[in-house]
């Protein structure tokens, strides 16, 4: 059997949604709180290790 | 693994065995009902896994991936292509698998956006060094990361970012960098017979992609490359000739260049390089 080591390649996942209400838009899925983030990453297998965001977007640095 | 969320827009990109397409079915769900969000388009990319055999449902294959993504996304979603592309080594192929609505039409300044992934393997073994904690050495993995980052040059990638970084124990790295709108990432994984760094980031077409491209390879001095650039604006061309000119005169030489076209996606340019050395 071969000896398996870490995986570094990468999977990507880009998605792009739209809606109707403009004040909504404003900040739109930065409202998702972070127990519903928690949730999403549980079925990805990742946790949160870091954050860090502007005025424009927000960034995690992901276990794994 | 990193994450970025914009108003509109999700990114995730994760290595290892994650089970990144899980998360379309939560995502999708949590935006429609929390937000009154609706999902418009869909990009997964991904290059040749070197342990394939090790990775679970439904990255079992590109075939099973593409099966679960047409079974999962939405039907208004009907603009749907899948795409292997390929190198001249079997073992490097790009996995594209993109889908649409009619609505998504890139707005102006979009055009002359793009997102290049690149991905390095057989890292100098000296300079993947770094990417290792030493024993003992009391520090959390926000201030490893810290040092990680100045110690290998990472922070002059893009002077201008503010970059949040983490190092793991006891070896690898990955750092966010925000600049405005654009993000910028880096993974690593540094044990020498799988070494294996990432780099990706959002540009325009008028950026320095020169000093960006020959800062990333002079870090890493990987055998291995490839470059995968997707725009919208009809710039294909342009850019393999802008990343051979860039790269080539680091000692890496173009092997394959290979172009696609995605509906509604834009256009995809892969190349590899690998070292004159070997």
């Amino acid at each position: 059997m071969a000896v398996s080591g870490f995986e570094g390649f990468e999977k990507r996942l880009e998605l792009h949604f739209f809606g109707d209400d403009p004040a909504l838009l404003q900040m739109g899925l930065r409202k998702l709180d972070f127990e519903s983030i928690q949730e999403i990453l549980q079925a990805v297998q990742c946790t949160v290790v870091s954050a860090v965001g502007n005025s424009y977007f927000d960034a995690y640095v992901l276990s794994e | 693994s990193s994450l970025f969320v914009y108003p509109t827009k999700i990114i995730i990109k994760t290595c290892g065995t994650t089970q990144l397409l899980k998360s379309i079915l939560p995502l999708i769900y949590y935006a429609h009902h929390h937000l009154g969000l609706t999902l418009c388009s869909c990009r997964y990319t991904r290059g040749s896994f070197i342990f394939p055999k090790s990775q679970p449902f439904p990255h079992t294959s590109f075939k099973d991936e593409v099966t679960y993504l047409e079974e999962t996304i939405p039907s208004n979603l009907c603009y749907r292509k899948a795409s292997i592309m390929p190198s001249k080594s079997s073992s490097h192929s790009w996995h594209v698998f993109t889908a649409s609505d009619e609505s998504h039409i890139p707005y102006d300044h979009e055009n002359e956006l793009f997102t290049m992934e690149i991905c390095m393997t057989e890292l100098d073994p000296i300079l993947a060094r770094k990417f290792f904690r030493r024993p003992g050495d009391e520090k959390t993995g926000d201030s490893a990361g810290k040092e990680m980052t100045e110690l290998t040059g990472i922070n002059e990638i893009n002077p201008e970012a503010y970059i949040c970084d983490f190092a793991f124990d006891p070896c690898g790295y990955s750092m966010n960098g925000i600049d405005g709108d654009w993000y910028s990432t880096i993974h690593v994984t540094p044990e020498d017979g799988y070494s294996y760094a990432s780099f990706e980031c959002v540009g325009s077409i008028t950026d320095d992609l020169v000093h960006v491209l020959r800062k990333v390879v002079q870090i890493f001095r990987p055998a291995t490359m490839s470059v995968s650039t997707t725009s919208c604006g009809g710039y294909s061309n342009d850019m393999w000739t802008r990343v051979v000119g860039a790269v080539e005169p680091m000692g890496l030489k173009c092997r394959s260049c290979a172009m696609d076209q995605f509906p509604a996606a834009g256009s995809v340019v892969f190349q590899t390089f690998t070292a004159r050395r070997k």
